[in-house]
């Protein structure tokens, strides 16, 4: 995990997928 | 109101004209008309106004109209931009088009420096930075020490803060990013190019005659 870039971690947050807005 | 669909076109409140909005965004007419067919559905989920309030963007995000989520609200606030609590029909297309494929990567750097500049300052500060971290940990029910926390926001923060004065300004941002592609992933996406494929029905509710 010390290795992990913080940004990187929050960019998984499902929040920011606006992609499911698509979703049917 | 903008919840019935008619051929009597009465228009919601912020309603825009997509000859406009597509002149002004990576958009073309018809995929303006057809974000509008989404933007319907998701305007009229809860509060059937034809406005997107922020129940109706976190159902429509998460299946739950009541979860809460820090970046969802960042991403809410920063799509209403009169900042009134409610996305409009204008405000729902020139925030998408930032996440467009043909938008410029640096309209996508600069919507995720502001983003993660929690408190609007301008800077992204290692506290925000620790707050955001927290908040992902929190979500996905993971588990990391202090220690384990601290470390990350400081060694991701001494590779962005190259003035090393304790914050992340707009250019440090642009630079980072840069060095990392992959943090703009989810400001593109690829579903924007073919939008109309999504929802054919914009052609049936089209006001321009050639779009």
């Amino acid at each position: 995990p010390a290795l992990m870039n913080a940004f990187e971690l929050i960019s998984t947050s499902q929040g920011l997928n606006l992609g499911t807005l698509f979703e049917k | 109101m903008g919840c019935v669909r008619s051929r009597h076109i009465k228009h919601p409140p912020g309603y825009e004209d997509p000859v406009i909005l597509a002149a002004e965004t990576s958009f073309t007419v018809s995929d303006v008309e057809a974000l509008y067919e989404l933007f319907k559905k998701l305007s009229c989920s809860i509060i059937k106004d034809g406005l997107i309030h922020k129940e109706e963007f976190q159902l429509a995000l998460f299946r739950n109209s009541n979860k809460e989520n820090l970046f969802a609200d960042r991403i809410f606030d920063l799509f209403d931009l009169k900042r009134n609590g409610v996305i409009e029909f204008g405000e729902f297309v020139r925030s998408l088009s930032i996440f467009h494929p043909n938008t410029p990567e640096a309209e996508k750097i600069a919507f995720a420096f502001r983003l993660y500049d929690l408190r609007h300052t301008g800077f992204i500060e290692r506290e925000e930075l620790k707050e955001m971290v927290l908040a992902l940990l929190n979500e996905s029910d993971l588990y990391l020490s202090d220690d384990v926390v601290e470390t990350i926001v400081d060694k991701t923060f001494s590779q962005a803060d190259t003035k090393g004065d304790g914050k992340i300004d707009p250019e440090e941002w642009a630079e980072f990013v840069k060095r990392n592609p992959s943090l703009l992933r989810n400001m593109t996406l690829p579903y924007l190019k073919d939008i109309t494929m999504g929802f054919p029905s914009f052609v049936m509710n089209s006001e321009v005659n050639d779009a």
